[in-house]
């Protein structure tokens, strides 16, 4: 039987001369390492369930993309993570939103979905049910990245306009 | 944002996707991501969708969920779904982009910037990583 993985690391005004070499090969590298955490789990026989939650696990570690350690900062210079998880032989869901501590919201959306009483859980809630759940957390530190730092700096030198293209993500 | 679709040696088909939203977002702002039908969606009936882009065009389309259903109703192909729904979204102002995964071991992607991140691998032993909308 066969098996098949897709996988992104976000979209935008991505060109060969907005993105420097350093961010192309970064990116390039953690895309493969996403690649071979999903196909480990799919080769193996493992479930489709598995091996998205593998692959976007090893991406939101990696500080190259938006999500987890290296997402964008808000208005208020904090963290809100948002992620969700979904089963299609059964439809199961586990969604996040505004979680701030969870080192994988992947992990938290799996979790929801595992723990099967609701879909989407949000903000402090969220965060109480991930240590509920003794999944691992992370403090700001984890997640903030200098160049995220130097971006929020340029937005908001740039008057923090709510710019939904501009995203630096 | 980042995500991953991906169809399992049984058939069965999954979404996973996350991200820290917009730069400066404020007021509690959320996007498409954690929506279910809208950033992410997986039916064995039709495919597994994960979406990238402006979050509030996504939203507005529920584009999981309407490229499953162009799938899973009308029989159309996971690539014209994905294109006709990214189509929607761009006629309505918004930018980003979408991968899709079949239960027949179909895969797709398409994206209306110039540029996504973006990978796929097979039992077949194909593999690619581009960025760049020419790659």
């Amino acid at each position: 039987m066969t098996w098949t993985l897709v996988i992104h690391g976000g979209a935008g005004k991505l060109d060969s001369e907005m993105v420097s070499p350093e961010q192309d090969a970064g990116a390039r590298a953690g895309l493969s390492r996403a690649l071979d955490a999903g196909s480990k789990v799919l080769a193996d026989g493992g479930s489709a369930l598995d091996a998205v939650e593998a692959a976007v696990r090893v991406l939101e570690d990696d500080p190259h993309f938006n999500s987890g350690r290296g997402a964008v900062f808000t208005h208020d210079g904090t963290l809100e993570l948002d992620a969700a998880i979904m089963d299609g032989r059964t439809r199961a869901a586990g969604a996040v939103a505004a979680a701030t501590a969870t080192r994988n919201p992947v992990g938290l959306a799996r979790a929801i979905l595992d723990d099967g009483r609701h879909v989407f859980l949000a903000g402090k809630g969220a965060d109480a049910f991930s240590r509920d759940r003794g999944l691992p957390q992370a403090d700001a530190d984890w997640f903030a990245t200098d160049e995220r730092r130097r971006q929020f700096a340029e937005f908001q030198a740039d008057g923090g306009g709510f710019d939904v293209d501009m995203k630096y993500g | 944002t980042v995500g991953a679709v991906a169809c399992d040696t049984q058939g069965h088909v999954a979404a996973a996707t996350s991200t820290g939203g917009v730069t400066g977002k404020r007021w509690g702002r959320i996007g498409d991501t954690p929506v279910i039908g809208a950033g992410t969606f997986a039916d064995d009936r039709a495919c597994a969708v994960s979406c990238t882009g402006s979050g509030e065009f996504f939203l507005r389309v529920g584009v999981g969920h309407e490229i499953a259903a162009r799938v899973r109703l009308s029989g159309e192909s996971l690539q014209v779904a994905a294109d006709a729904v990214l189509a929607e979204v761009k006629a309505l102002g918004g930018t980003g982009g979408v991968i899709v995964a079949g239960p027949n071991g179909d895969m797709a992607w398409g994206f209306n910037t110039i540029g996504m991140y973006r990978g796929t691998a097979s039992s077949a032993g194909s593999r690619t990583v581009a960025i760049y909308a020419n790659e």
